[in-house]
């Protein structure tokens, strides 16, 4: 009966994660390797497919004065179409936090917690996780972005001007580990939530219901991981081991943005990136 | 509370999209 009540937390977690995530792993690795019905992404490469690509760029969230205008064939510096490309990219992330939010909010007892530990486990735990869902977007030459309809390609976001070029590069090198575990959505709904649940980040005020949380879903997860990997030896461990990889990952990522901050006077950074930012690390 | 006013609002909204 234990094992049952495990087995229906992993489908209630694996049901939220396809709801409230548009681009699963499945659907992106199918994209990837060119097994899609649909017509293949639209590959930047570099500055003029970026221009170009623009249009395909989801930007639901962007405000109006970001739009380009008709006279958008002028001229254009190439630090301007990069800056611009950021702005679209951080919009696109704020609709990702909001994604992990709703998805924080579906682990069960997650909304019972106090209200400032949600927020607390939030703020620490959400660029935790949209680094590990970027990895199931990555493959060694490029990543797809706005909702797969984009290749961008790894040597071109290389080329970037410092400090960009060396955003996505880690990513990748952490990407291409950790896709040789070869999680499927289902393992990572349970890894996510993991993530989430972590008792140890700093000014929780009462961590022993995140730790008991955390515990049931980490006993989920070796579960699953025993289940549905039988032939793959310390899976659960290696799993488990990614998280420490995690947080390095994310403190240099929260370092480089506070140096754009500096070094870019046009940059402004979305709102909501700045609360998760601020005093993060 | 001030700090995180927009993660409190994410969090406190039920499934309506919210305002980013």
């Amino acid at each position: 009966p234990e094992s049952a009540d495990l087995r229906a937390l992993a489908k209630h977690l694996y049901e939220s994660y396809l709801k409230y995530f548009p681009l699963t792993k499945a659907k992106a690795r199918a994209i990837l390797s060119g097994k899609t019905s649909g017509s293949a992404p639209f590959v930047i490469h570099d500055m003029k497919s970026l221009t170009e690509g623009e249009q395909f760029i989801n930007c639901r969230q962007m405000p109006v004065m970001e739009q380009r205008s008709e006279f958008g064939h002028v001229q254009e510096s190439a630090s301007e179409v990069e800056l611009r490309f950021f702005h679209r990219w951080q919009y696109r992330s704020a609709e990702a936090v909001r994604e992990v939010t709703e998805f924080a909010k579906s682990i069960p007892g997650f909304v019972s917690l106090d209200l400032n530990d949600q927020v607390t486990l939030l703020k620490y735990g959400v660029i935790e996780v949209l680094i590990i869902m970027t990895a199931s977007l990555m493959n060694k030459d490029g990543m797809l972005i706005s909702y797969g309809q984009i290749f961008m390609t790894r040597e071109f976001l290389k080329s970037l001007r410092k400090p960009f070029c060396e955003m996505m590069e880690p990513k990748f090198e952490f990407a291409i580990k950790f896709n040789m575990l070869e999680l499927d959505d289902s393992d990572m709904a349970l890894f996510l939530a993991v993530i989430i649940l972590s008792g140890d980040r700093p000014g929780l005020l009462n961590v022993k219901p995140i730790e008991d949380l955390q515990e049931t879903v980490l006993q989920t997860l070796e579960l699953q991981l025993k289940m549905n990997h039988p032939d793959s030896l310390q899976l659960f461990a290696k799993v488990l081991q990614k998280m420490t990889d995690l947080r390095q990952l994310v403190n240099d990522h929260v370092h480089l943005i506070q140096l754009l901050k500096k070094t870019e006077v046009d940059m402004c950074l979305h709102p909501l990136l700045q609360e998760i930012m601020k005093d993060l690390y | 509370k001030e700090k995180h006013k927009i993660l409190h609002r994410l969090l406190q909204n039920s499934t309506s999209p919210v305002d980013l």
